[in-house]
């Protein structure tokens, strides 16, 4: 009943403790040092890969780029057996980063990473 | 039930190409205790690096450099004296042991300082490249001053497969011509040019964003 669903919404946003608790977007800056690397990687002096977290809301809105699969087993979580564990909230969209390193051999290379930046998020 | 590994350590046969280029090529920290690159081709390459990307590491747009991929190699010295009277003559050799399989070579330039300001004088450098059996020799010298000093010529046809392993890269008899324009400064040797290689990596290349499949509103 999609009427039902809609009405329940709303507290089920205020259970949740509302968009603050839904899946997005967080800012993580770190350093290359903290994750070891920093003898190798001498640029950028800081890196934020962002992260996603939050539940995922009884119903997807369109701008969480869901399958219908994770619809499906949101409703299958709800309303059918809730060992079926909810969507996850995962990345979505990545983009890439520039890096600087020094080899063994004392060469120096530049070189692009594919997927190194999450830009949004999903359920999945 | 495994414990956590420990900040740097991996996995012996890493799949993913950044950590893989960290197990096979990065070097280990008592290298970097060492002493960290430096001089003119590290203060080039981070010149390149802003060019390229913003602070936070991303790449600018419309900034491409055309690959994904820049690999700079540093010259080793034949022994010698160099210097002869306001004459420096320097025969140059670039060696690229093992280049990995997934990068395809685009290009190959050697980056060079025509003219190096001394105290009194300049030192004016040409690149002299040696024929081979495909290409004649050629005396490489800017036709206008340069931008930021540096002059960068395209040398791939000179590049040779090498006679080490598989994948192994050479450019031999680039020779350094300098003399010392005027002035009676203390003999400061040019910095060596050094080669770059423009590359394009297959596994962590610039491929085109996905297209997202078309779904339908629900």
């Amino acid at each position: 009943d999609t009427g039902t669903l809609a009405h329940d919404l709303p507290s089920y946003l205020r259970e949740q403790g509302g968009e603050k608790s839904d899946c997005s977007l967080r800012p993580f800056p770190i350093s290359f040092a903290q994750l070891g690397w920093d003898h190798w990687i001498i640029a950028p002096h800081r890196y934020n890969p962002r992260y996603c977290k939050g539940i995922c809301p009884r119903l997807l809105r369109y701008d969480y780029h869901a399958p219908n699969h994770a619809v499906v087993q949101s409703f299958v979580h709800q309303l059918v057996d809730a060992n079926v564990p909810r969507p996850s909230c995962v990345p979505y969209r990545y983009s890439p980063i520039s890096v600087l390193m020094i080899e063994r051999d004392g060469g120096i290379l530049y070189k692009e990473y594919e997927n190194m930046i999450a830009e949004s998020c999903t359920c999945r | 039930n495994q414990s956590p590994l420990p900040p740097g350590s991996l996995p012996a046969i890493p799949s993913l190409p950044l950590l893989r280029a960290l197990r096979v090529r990065a070097p280990g920290s008592q290298a970097w205790q060492a002493g960290p690159a430096s001089g003119q081709p590290l203060r080039y390459m981070l010149n390149l690096y802003r060019r390229a990307a913003d602070r936070d590491g991303r790449p600018r747009r419309g900034h491409s450099l055309g690959t994904n991929t820049i690999r700079l190699v540093q010259a080793s010295a034949h022994e010698g004296q160099p210097w002869a009277g306001r004459w420096y003559v320097q025969p140059l050799t670039y060696r690229l042991e093992s280049q990995p399989k997934a990068e395809h070579l685009l290009r190959a330039t050697v980056v060079y300082l025509p003219s190096l300001p001394l105290l009194r004088s300049h030192l004016l450098c040409t690149l002299e490249l040696a024929a081979t059996s495909k290409t004649p020799g050629a005396l490489l010298s800017p036709a206008t001053r340069p931008r930021h000093g540096w002059a960068e010529a395209d040398v791939t046809p000179y590049l040779m497969p090498g006679n080490g392993s598989m994948g192994s890269l050479v450019l031999r008899h680039v020779c350094v011509h300098a003399g010392r324009a005027r002035g009676h400064d203390a003999l400061v040797a040019p910095s060596h040019p050094f080669l770059l290689l423009y590359l394009n990596d297959t596994r962590a290349g610039l491929a085109p964003p996905v297209a997202e499949p078309h779904r339908h509103r629900r």
